[in-house]
């Protein structure tokens, strides 16, 4: 089953005060990183929702359950979990 | 909010005294506090940037109104973002109305305008709770997150976006984080929330969260990570009763904000909804009176009785006016009990608790042809016992980290008016045509703006104040009192424990001068995980620094403000470091025991002598052995040095 998920890679090594090229380069790292699951960089590029550049290191992704926990556990992975909806209280 | 800042001792009257925490903190004066929600309605008198000074310039947001001419930010309203992709993942393709900021719902700009709204005279809902809205931070600067959606599945809010608007707040500037929303208990880093809020308590931002409204069940509470600042909800010194009056002359007290009134003193045919089913409808659905469930034949000219749950309470207002009610009496089923909560329904209405429900209900039986009459609202205050805990207010233990106690705080959720959308009609019905600038509304969404906007006090008056410091200045004064000099209730009136309120209601006033604090960094943090089970690797990925997981590690030595003990064996000793941040002074322990449990402090007395000293002191908990308890038991502790009170709650449950 193909559905959104979350994955969680913690902190990012760059500074603060990231530069535009830090950023670039943090989203690049997520497409070789998704696309060494997926086949290829276009395939990841393609299913990344969200790539979370600044203070949060991680990305949004439609995947398949299979890949999603593929994901997991790999060791620069922190978390894979479902992009789930919450409710206003 | 036009009543709330009073009832918490900000204002008296509409007089501003000067030891208020308003004056002192200069009104919040450039905190910029970031709320994730529906967005914001610009156009409020809440938002207005009358007065305000030129944007701090460490303020890097935007205004994302590129799709959105009409929207537009202000000096007040200095940022607006919204995120959807994840909505769209979720749901499949948007329109245009996704593509923008602007609140059409209504909830964002209830809580943002708590927060940090402007003074806005002649506020009130169809005249009822007339005054002036106020945000807890007035001078505050304000910025909307907009996360939430038309609900898809019965959720609005999805962990991507959420997540995408933390990773921007954060990078924006904002000193202050506001999120009313939530899911169950997840496991920390299971939970946007939960990870998008370590991420900025790591840069000093304090997130304040609201506990859920699943309550009255234990183990309820949502947002459970220690460094989330939680906050249940209460009632306060207001109500708009409205009553019912039946045949037999029996007169009940209940609420609404209806502006619709019957005829003076006629009476009118009552009938329960479970009476008037529908012929395909089941008795149980229709005394809920749920859509379709009603027959319009049996319901016409009358009054209807529905029963409280399931669908919304304004909702089944609506769909006794569909029948042809002429008014609608709301009955409490025993969970909710005293919880009497006024709502803006479309038709003559009275919101009554469970004890006269059960009163309605005998008459409706024991009559031939009942009768009865509803008063038109009003608006009192000075009400009491108030708080009393809201019954829908989520309810500790903690069932991820019981050793955490959550929530950590109450505030007032019940009946709060602030502002609204102009998009949609008070009871956020389609049905309902009519538009109000400020609702009131009920919910841990309304008492968290609250703290968030005592937050932005604080940070405005100590800014060096880490976010852990300011919340313990919080829990720490916060009191289990209501206005009756009473231990604070729940809403069935059985006394409310520090699973319903943290360490109790709110009192701005006395956290902007708490003597000590119980603080806690990022290390501290990290160290809790550590204790956890979380491993070293796992945890040097997200502390940006190298970590070495201490030894030994114990997670009951975990600097919170309260203390929580959830497997009792024999008995344990805590410890806890409290950091000066007062004049110098020398403070004595008193132990109030929780039932069943000894308590020991050592040292039991602690001189400081400069501001940010730290002394450390430990608590020993012991079962007695004759009525050692098997369930949660309570008590506190206070270090005092006749000036300052620093109270903790103690939660101990012997194994």
């Amino acid at each position: 089953i193909e559905r959104s998920y979350i994955v969680y890679l913690g902190a990012h090594s760059h500074g603060p005060e990231p530069s535009s090229d830090d950023l670039d380069q943090v989203t690049e790292s997520h497409y070789e990183f998704l696309g060494s699951f997926l086949g290829s960089r276009d395939n990841a590029k393609e299913a990344i929702i969200y790539s979370y550049t600044r203070h949060i290191n991680g990305f949004a992704a439609t995947l398949q359950d299979h890949e999603a926990a593929q994901i997991a556990n790999h060791p620069k992975v922190v978390s894979v979990f479902l992009n789930k909806g919450r409710k206003l209280h | 909010t036009t009543r709330s800042w009073h009832f918490l001792g900000l204002e008296n009257d509409g007089i501003i005294p000067s030891n208020s925490i308003w004056k002192k903190a200069r009104f919040g004066q450039d905190t910029i506090i970031g709320n994730l929600d529906t967005g914001v309605w610009p156009e409020s008198a809440s938002f207005s940037d009358e007065g305000m000074g030129p944007i701090p310039s460490r303020w890097r947001g935007i205004c994302q109104n590129d799709k959105d001419a009409g929207f537009h930010c202000n000096r007040k309203l200095i940022g607006a973002r919204y995120f959807h992709q994840g909505y769209a993942a979720a749901v499949g393709s948007l329109n245009s109305s996704f593509h923008t900021p602007r609140d059409t719902e209504g909830h964002g700009s209830h809580t943002l305008s708590t927060a940090g709204g402007n003074f806005v005279e002649g506020a009130s809902v169809f005249g009822f709770g007339n005054g002036t809205a106020k945000g807890g931070s007035p001078k505050a600067r304000v910025a909307a997150y907009k996360v939430c959606w038309p609900p898809v599945g019965g959720n609005e809010c999805f962990d991507a976006d959420i997540l995408a608007a933390f990773d921007i707040a954060i990078h924006d500037g904002v000193d202050v984080l506001s999120a009313s929303l939530g899911g169950l208990p997840t496991p920390f880093f299971n939970d946007s929330l939960s990870i998008g809020s370590f991420h900025a308590v790591k840069h000093g931002i304090v997130v304040v969260c609201s506990a859920g409204n699943s309550g009255p069940a234990d183990g309820t509470v949502s947002n459970i990570s220690p460094w989330q600042f939680t906050v249940g909800a209460s009632t306060m010194d207001r109500q708009f009763p409205s009553y019912l009056v039946l045949g037999n002359k029996k007169r009940l007290e209940g609420g609404s904000l209806s502006p619709k009134a019957l005829p003076p003193n006629k009476f009118f045919p009552l009938i329960s909804a479970a009476d008037a089913k529908a012929a395909n409808a089941s008795a149980d659905d229709a005394l809920l009176c749920k859509a379709g469930t009603l027959d319009h034949s049996k319901v016409k000219g009358k009054i209807l009785v529905c029963l409280r749950g399931e669908n919304a309470r304004v909702d089944k207002g609506q769909q006794a006016a569909l029948a042809g009610a002429v008014g609608m009496v709301l009955a409490n089923n025993e969970l909710t009990g005293n919880e009497v909560i006024a709502d803006p329904h479309v038709l003559p209405a009275s919101h009554i608790n469970f004890t006269d429900g059960v009163a309605v209900f005998t008459y409706l039986n024991s009559t031939k042809s009942p009768i009865a009459y509803i008063t038109p609202s009003t608006t009192e205050l000075g009400t009491k016992p108030a708080p009393f805990m809201a019954a829908f207010s989520s309810k500790g233990p903690n069932t991820i980290t019981p050793e955490i106690l959550k929530p950590d705080i109450t505030a007032p959720g019940v009946s709060v008016i602030a502002a609204y959308t102009e998009a949609q009609g008070p009871t956020n019905q389609d049905f309902d045509k009519r538009r109000v600038l400020f609702n009131s509304v009920s919910g841990t969404s309304m008492s968290c703006p609250h703290v968030s906007g005592i937050v932005g006090l604080l940070k405005t008056l100590h800014p060096d104040w880490s976010p852990a410091a300011i919340r313990s200045a919080m829990m720490t004064t916060a009191r289990t009192m209501d206005n009756s000099m009473e231990a604070i209730l729940n809403a069935s009136y059985f006394k409310a424990t520090p699973f319903s309120y943290g360490a109790g209601h709110v009192r701005p006033n006395r956290a902007m001068n708490p003597g000590l604090v119980y603080d806690l960094n990022v290390n501290d943090y990290l160290n809790f995980l550590c204790a956890l089970g979380y491993n070293q690797t796992l945890i040097k990925m997200f502390s940006e620094r190298p970590y070495t997981c201490p030894k030994p590690i114990s997670l009951t030595n975990f600097n919170y403000p309260s203390i929580t003990v959830p497997k009792l064996h024999g008995s344990i000793t805590v410890t806890r470091t409290l950091k000066n941040v007062g004049p110098p002074g020398t403070y004595k322990a008193r132990i109030r025991k929780p039932t069943g449990i000894s308590v020991s402090v050592k040292p039991d007395s602690l001189k400081f002598n400069k501001i940010g000293e730290e002394k450390t002191f430990s608590l020993t908990l012991q079962a007695e052995r004759a009525g050692a308890a098997r369930d949660y038991v309570f008590g506190e502790l206070i270090w005092s040095d006749a000036k300052h009170f620093v109270r903790s709650p103690i939660v101990v449950k012997a194994a």
